[in-house]
């Protein structure tokens, strides 16, 4: 059976939000070790691979490896009914055909209970190389958010170009044509946290991705900062990491071209 | 400017 307690609901809410607009349904594979999803969105250009260490749980006990296959849109309604402070509890048993979720408030004055029906989902996994990309670049994740926000009003396709002083975002639309170009530093957001732009460079890359995606992934809520990891003609790797060593969410993104 | 699949790049398991 499958038992996980995560100390904010709303960890689990902001994964959801965020993958939901690109994969209708998808696995979640449970072990002692925590849980990994990992689906393409239907037309195969995007790949969310989604992994949480049991460490990152309050409590977390998986005594055998079970699947849960998830329908996004039944378990986005559950999720609404989560208060942001909330403390989330999962449990399964091991036929796998039912996730009951329990929300509690801080002060423990209010449960509330929701069980979901599971399904049986037959998806093929995918063997993601572990590649070392030409670029790396780590910035603040609401500056990435904005970037696609601003540059999707005018193009479908977003250019990203990388040297060693600067990186910059792209695009070219029929009338219009816009960018956005940033260079290294370190600034303290209002939380005075530092957040800094780093870009590291092996080999100048220049690619070209989907808009529509990339506004889908660029997203603030999932963690502070945001890495890109680029190499011509290879997957775009868009990745968040959790704090409290909870895990990862990555998006892959196929690149355009001729 | 052609969408490529992922499947080009990453292999079936």
């Amino acid at each position: 059976m499958l038992e996980g307690r995560l100390t904010h609901a709303s960890t689990l809410k902001k994964i959801v939000e965020a993958v939901k607009d690109v994969i209708s349904e998808a696995n979640f594979d449970c072990n002692d070790s925590g849980i990994t999803l990992q689906c393409m969105d239907s037309g195969h250009v995007a790949l969310v691979l989604l992994q949480l260490n049991s460490d990152g749980f309050e409590d977390y006990r998986c005594d055998r490896n079970i699947t849960l296959g998830i329908n996004f849109a039944a378990l986005t309604k559950v999720l609404k009914c989560a208060a942001n402070d909330d403390s989330l509890t999962l449990k399964a048993d091991d036929s796998g055909d039912r996730l009951n979720f329990v929300f509690e408030s801080q002060k423990g004055d209010r449960v509330s209970e929701f069980d979901m029906k599971l399904m049986t989902i037959d998806a093929e996994l995918l063997s993601i190389p572990d590649n070392d990309y030409d670029v790396t670049i780590k910035m603040s994740s609401a500056e990435f958010s904005r970037i696609c926000k601003d540059l999707a009003n005018f193009g479908e396709t977003m250019n990203i170009s990388a040297d060693k002083e600067s990186v910059r975002f792209g695009v070219e639309g029929d009338v219009s044509a816009a960018s956005v170009v940033l260079r290294p530093n370190e600034t303290i957001d209002e939380d005075e946290k530092i957040v800094s732009t780093s870009i590291m460079v092996k080999k100048e890359t220049n690619v070209n991705l989907s808009m529509k995606f990339l506004k889908t992934f660029a997203n603030s809520s999932l963690a502070g900062s945001v890495t890109l990891e680029l190499q011509d003609d290879i997957p775009c790797l868009i990745k968040y990491v959790f704090p409290n060593d909870l895990g990862v969410l990555c998006f892959y993104l196929a690149p355009k071209g001729d | 400017m052609k969408q490529k699949s992922l499947l080009n790049f990453f292999g079936k398991k």
